[in-house]
């Protein structure tokens, strides 16, 4: 329509539109290489983006009084050894990286539904798995019930190979649903089996200790005892039941 | 002159109660040192009779084994805690010198027809500790049979 | 009185300690 025209707007009510690129600006984005990582291209744009507008500077201050254009290029050289620098710091510490984490924040969303999804697939997999083995069992007990009432009415004792499945009446399929699991008990009491054998393990070592002790102080007393016997001995009375007849 | 006599006597009769007094302080002191030194003996002995009869009582529990100075010169072992039934029940025997002061065994209660045999051997060997264990061993026997 | 003590003493000296000795040198010897 003629009304959303720009050029029908007045000057404050004229729509604000982007400036056209330079073609300039835009060369500088090609020449950089998409193999290089996106915070290192970032980093080169920044400095070739820095001497791109040095040498659009240069002819325009040429003309100016007191320009040096010897001073101008020193002063341009370290600028940009001082932005290569700091681009680099910013490239280590992450700075040039986190522009780009909006984007992979959005792809680990994308590999989380994807995990989601499967979940989802599996679940509905398996439920039709166990739809199906009802199915069998209920298959298999209708069977089972036509068998035993045939058996019934032929009244004829034949010998049938029955799966052990089928002897299980309804009060036992109860008693073997309500089985505990032994699996999981045994390996509740893992833990107590642990610690037992810490325990004991304990114990054991206490007991070696005092049978070390035992046997130390059995070899002390031993020792002592043989000292004391010798020193009694030397004391001793060739006959002394002799010398105790006699004695009046 | 009997005045004279008697002043005399007197006077001797005093001289001979001083002497007297004085015969009789020593004999008190020395009364009282010597039964200082009994009375030390006495301790003393006390003291190692006491430790004696400790190392006896000692044996005596060990062993089984009571031995008895009796009349008659002899010596009386008497054995316990050879009967299982009857820990206390006495086993003994009699051991004196004969004329020729050798070892002879008597009065064995009960009654051991190997104990001769065993007296011939302490007499030979004159090992005592040997023959006592023999005698323990055959009175055993005599509880077990 | 004395004498009497002494006697005992004697006794023991001689005759009680002695015994007891061999008594106990007995035992050892056992």
């Amino acid at each position: 329509r003629q009304s959303w025209r720009r050029a029908s707007m007045k000057d404050t009510n004229r729509r604000k539109s982007l400036a056209p690129f330079h073609q300039g600006i835009t060369e500088l984005s090609r020449s950089i290489s998409v193999d290089l990582a996106e915070n290192k291209r970032l980093g080169s744009l920044l400095l070739s983006s820095f001497q791109f507008s040095v040498q659009k500077l240069e002819p325009f201050l040429c003309g100016t009084e007191g320009f040096s254009l010897e001073n101008f290029r020193a002063k341009a050289s370290s600028l940009s050894e001082e932005l290569k620098h700091f681009v680099d710091t910013m490239e280590s510490n992450g700075t040039l990286q986190k522009c780009f984490e909006d984007s992979k924040e959005k792809i680990s969303d994308l590999s989380l539904e994807k995990s989601v999804t499967e979940m989802k697939e599996y679940i509905t997999k398996f439920s039709s798995e166990s739809e199906t083995w009802d199915q069998l069992l209920l298959h298999y007990q209708k069977e089972a019930e036509e068998i035993t009432s045939r058996a019934s009415a032929e009244s004829k004792i034949t010998e049938v190979e029955i799966e052990p499945m089928i002897y299980l009446g309804s009060s036992q399929r109860e008693v073997l649903n309500t089985k505990p699991n032994y699996q999981k008990i045994l390996q509740n009491h893992n833990r107590v089996f642990d610690y037992i054998e810490l325990v004991m393990d304990e114990l054991q070592g206490s007991m070696k200790q005092l049978s070390t002790f035992l046997d130390e102080s059995t070899q002390c007393f031993q020792k002592v005892s043989v000292q004391l016997g010798k020193r009694s001995t030397e004391q001793l009375d060739p006959s002394p039941a002799r010398k105790l007849l006699k004695l009046h | 002159d009997d005045l004279l006599k008697l002043i005399a006597e007197v006077k001797e009769k005093r001289q001979e109660l001083t002497s007297l007094s004085a015969k009789i302080q020593d004999l008190k002191e020395e009364y009282a040192k010597k039964k200082e030194i009994i009375s030390t003996a006495n301790k003393a002995n006390e003291e190692r009779l006491k430790r004696l009869q400790l190392s006896v009582d000692l044996f005596k529990d060990r062993l089984g084994l009571e031995i008895r100075k009796i009349y008659g010169d002899k010596l009386q072992f008497i054995f316990t805690n050879i009967d299982p039934k009857n820990p206390e029940r006495p086993f003994m025997f009699s051991l004196c010198l004969d004329e020729e002061k050798n070892y002879q065994v008597s009065d064995s209660a009960p009654h051991l027809e190997c104990l001769a045999d065993f007296q011939e051997k302490l007499r030979k060997t004159k090992n005592f500790s040997a023959f006592l264990a023999n005698v323990r061993k055959a009175f055993t026997a005599v509880v077990y049979n | 009185e004395l004498e009497h003590d002494e006697q005992e003493v004697d006794r023991t000296t001689t005759i009680s300690i002695p015994a007891a000795v061999y008594v106990a040198q007995l035992y050892r010897r056992i």
